[in-house]
């Protein structure tokens, strides 16, 4: 599961930078069967701390959410 | 309460976002 999220993780952070900005997850636009405004919503929901940029923690625990219906502590 | 409603609408987003992320993976349509 961890290597699935970790394969996920870097589908949007393409330059490898360890985070993700709303500037890659507007990128995915171009891959992904989404608009732009429901990406800019993905990004607002796994970003619950407000700092701007997902880490791969942030992103996990939103897979979970997904996954399980709750997020990992 | 909009709140809630915007949680529910953004649950319903995430599992876009991932079930596209899988499709993509899988190569499924």
């Amino acid at each position: 599961l961890l290597d699935k999220t970790k394969e996920f993780f870097q589908i949007c952070d393409v330059e490898g930078k360890g985070f993700i900005t709303q500037t890659d997850m507007r990128r995915l636009h171009s891959e992904l069967p989404l608009t732009v405004q429901e990406l800019e919503d993905v990004f607002d929901s796994l970003d619950i701390d407000r700092t701007g940029f997902l880490t791969l923690e942030a992103f996990s625990s939103g897979f979970s959410l997904f996954l399980h219906g709750r997020r990992i502590p | 309460d909009p709140n809630m409603k915007a949680g529910a609408a953004n649950e319903g987003v995430l599992a876009n976002f991932f079930n596209s992320l899988l499709s993509k993976k899988t190569g499924a349509p």
